[in-house]
């Protein structure tokens, strides 16, 4: 399992960026 | 800024927790902001990724027997989820009414609790990992006790036959996870612990044979033998409790030291 729990990490750090993402462009504008 | 003591945890968690406090930052500075998007989708494929997480955390848990672990990781998993449901309700605050504080604090707290979840989850996992090289350690340690029982050739092979394979799987490990260390000095300090115990290996083994020669032909050669031998196996038994040692550091322990 470990490759995978590394792999489902890796996907959630990067949604969490994306939403981050999202709502820093919003508010730097 | 976190420091994350492994490459791999550096390599999933650096990005997001640098966004992460920009956001902090932004949020401090300008309170009101302007209208929020509809963020429904982002987190939609957020909570997908925690439950996806979730699973495979509990399978994992499931499949270890490692007591530790099964302690460690139900907390950091609880934090994930409870932080999905904070982005949830944020976006459905926001939905109602694009300009809610309530909700921008409610995404922060979120996207923060995501972050020192999969930071925990990954630090438990990590820890886990250690542990099990630690006891192959361990197992070498063992190896290395008996020592003093070997007084025949054949004794000397079996020796060696059992004792090879357990030191070329903890350098093998030793050595990879030396690799994936982003802190140097640790790195360095298990190079160097690896690099004298591969050394002192055939060392030691000639050490056994010149005592077990030194015994059957008897004569005063014999505790000079046997000094050599034990001296050897305390060198090698000194480097591998340098290893276990150095294994377990972090680089917060480090700050302590500070």
């Amino acid at each position: 399992n470990a490759p995978e729990m590394v792999k489902q990490a890796r996907i959630l750090a990067q949604a969490t960026s994306n939403l981050v993402n999202s709502i820093k462009g919003q508010a730097e504008t | 800024m976190p420091v994350f003591h492994t490459k791999t945890i550096e390599g999933i968690l650096e990005p997001v927790a640098l966004q992460v406090s920009k956001l902090v930052i932004l949020h401090e500075e300008a309170e009101d902001g302007n209208a929020m998007p509809d963020l429904s989708y982002a987190v939609h494929v957020v909570k997908n990724a925690v439950d996806n997480l979730v699973k495979v955390g509990y399978d994992t848990i499931n499949n270890s027997d490692d007591q530790l672990l099964k302690q460690d990781m139900p907390p950091a998993l609880q934090r994930v989820e409870e932080a999905s449901l904070y982005l949830i309700q944020a976006s459905d605050m926001l939905r109602a009414d694009p300009f809610s504080a309530p909700a921008r604090k409610k995404l922060i707290e979120g996207s923060r609790g995501i972050l020192g979840g999969t930071s925990a989850l990954l630090l438990a996992f990590d820890e886990s990992e250690v542990r099990k090289i630690l006891r192959i350690c361990k197992s070498v340690l063992e190896y290395l006790a008996i020592t003093e029982v070997v007084d025949s050739m054949d004794d000397l092979v079996t020796f060696v036959k059992n004792l090879s394979p357990v030191i070329t799987r903890m350098t093998k490990e030793v050595d990879s996870r030396e690799k994936e260390l982003t802190h140097q000095v640790h790195r360095e300090m298990l190079q160097r612990s690896l690099e004298q115990v591969k050394q002192l290996t055939p060392i030691l083994i000639s050490g056994i044979k010149i005592y077990v020669i030194s015994k059957q032909a008897g004569g005063p050669a014999v505790q000079d033998a046997q000094d050599n031998r034990d001296y050897t196996v305390q060198k090698v038994s000194n480097e591998i409790h340098e290893i276990i040692r150095v294994l377990q550091l972090t680089t917060y322990d480090e700050d302590e030291w500070d």
